[in-house]
């Protein structure tokens, strides 16, 4: 038996090792040859650029938020959702130098490349996530104005003229005194670009902050510098409605339906016999 | 048979070494009954680490032990499981007696590294075994 069972582990190693990508199960299939490919992991981590392991960090904080230590979901966050994919932009390109007296963010132009969200996958809500390179605290709040452009996405290359704009957005927002994150709702935009399964996403987004003057009329003005923006990543809050995918949702629908059952069953045996034989004489009447 | 049921009668009601307790700890909680067991591991042992974030260990676990007979009452079986046992253990000894499986499963967050260096944070159905069943 030992023998056999050595066999078995041999046989079972050489099983697993030419099982593909067990993800792949529950992903979609792309055709691109895998072989010479860097294990993604590594790709994120060390690919040298600022945003990738801040992304990394945000995400952990949001997988903190969202499931306990043992990766069980927890029932706080909003049973819509079950898959947040958070993208940083392939190419970002800044026009002009911002203006620093007014709290303007320079536009920057941005290209998110959507492959990896498939048809299962429902967008609920999207937003750009900003995070500032240091540490930063304004004097006071402040209220922004995000101005969105959605630019033709099939972009040959980064000429600077001005592709043609499809559509373009503002969104206001507000940011406190301390803030690391912050994040613009951008679910309009791109609403109808995931729904008609966009390869890529080409933006560009600049904003101006103003000092909230009802909240703090005697804080002292001052300039704060938004250059220590970060370029932004792009968050996609989805549905996924694959049937490997948990939908708690559904979950719960179960149970209240379950108790609602409970409960008629319950309101049944309770009525007395006079309701009963009008409900019944109603069913029958119905059936007529 | 009354010459057998007063020789049955005779017989001592236990040995002398018969241990009340004893007795009533195997008959109330047998030692290999159907239940679940735990089995931590990581997702390099699964050759999933290269895409998986986090969670850092993973507990599927997973059911195993005997199927008493009387099922109905402890795992919820159907009736069937009962017929089965009888099946296996008067009638024919190739139908299987019935197995210890799960029931009912949780699911599980996963904080993935896709292909394109995008990161993505999905809730998994049926990853953890919570509950165990004869069938």
């Amino acid at each position: 038996s030992q023998v056999s069972r050595g066999e078995a582990r041999a046989a079972a190693e050489a099983e697993s090792e030419s099982v593909a990508e067990p993800w792949s199960l529950l992903r979609p299939p792309d055709g691109r040859d895998r072989s010479g490919f860097l294990s993604p992991l590594f790709k994120v981590l060390y690919d040298g650029q600022g945003g990738t392991p801040r992304a990394l960090r945000y995400m952990k904080r949001l997988y903190k938020a969202y499931a306990t230590k043992e990766g069980i979901p927890k029932s706080n966050r909003s049973p819509l959702y079950n898959t947040v994919r958070l993208f940083t932009s392939c190419a970002q390109h800044t026009q002009a130098p911002g203006d620093q007296a007014t709290g303007s963010v320079p536009p920057v132009d941005l290209l998110f490349n959507l492959d990896r969200v498939p048809a299962v996958e429902h967008l609920l809500k999207s937003g750009l996530l900003y995070s500032f390179s240091n540490s930063i605290s304004f004097p006071s709040a402040v209220k922004c104005l995000c101005h969105l452009v959605i630019k033709e996405p099939e972009f040959s290359s980064w000429t600077p003229q001005r592709a043609p704009s499809l559509l373009t957005f503002n969104s206001q927002f507000e940011l406190k005194k301390k803030y690391k994150w912050f994040e613009v709702d951008v679910t309009t935009a791109l609403r109808p670009l995931v729904a008609s399964h966009k390869r890529s996403v080409h933006m560009s987004v600049n904003f101006t902050c103003v000092r909230n003057q009802q909240q703090d009329p005697v804080a002292q003005d001052g300039p704060w510098n938004m250059t220590l923006l970060v370029p932004p990543s792009l968050l996609l809050y989805l549905n996924d409605t694959s049937a490997q995918a948990h939908h708690r949702w559904d979950s719960l629908h179960y149970k209240r339906r379950s108790s609602q059952r409970a409960d008629q069953k319950g309101g049944l045996s309770a009525c007395p016999m006079g309701e009963e034989s009008t409900e019944g004489g109603r069913s029958s009447r119905h059936r007529r | 048979g009354q010459d057998t049921v007063s020789l049955e009668l005779n017989k001592p009601l236990a040995p002398a070494s018969f241990n009340l307790s004893e007795y009533l700890k195997h008959f109330l909680f047998p030692q290999h009954e159907c239940e679940l067991h735990d089995f931590r591991l990581s997702f390099s042992q699964l050759k999933w680490d290269n895409w998986i974030v986090a969670p850092h260990r993973y507990n599927p676990r997973y059911c195993k032990g005997d199927c008493p007979r009387a099922v109905g009452h402890r795992y919820g079986s159907p009736v069937h499981t009962m017929v089965q046992n009888i099946i296996h253990e008067k009638l024919n000894s190739s139908v299987p007696r019935p197995s210890c499986v799960p029931a009912k499963y949780s699911p599980l967050s996963v904080l993935t590294i896709e292909p394109d260096g995008s990161i993505a944070y999905k809730e998994y159905e049926d990853m953890i075994a919570t509950k165990c069943t004869c069938r």
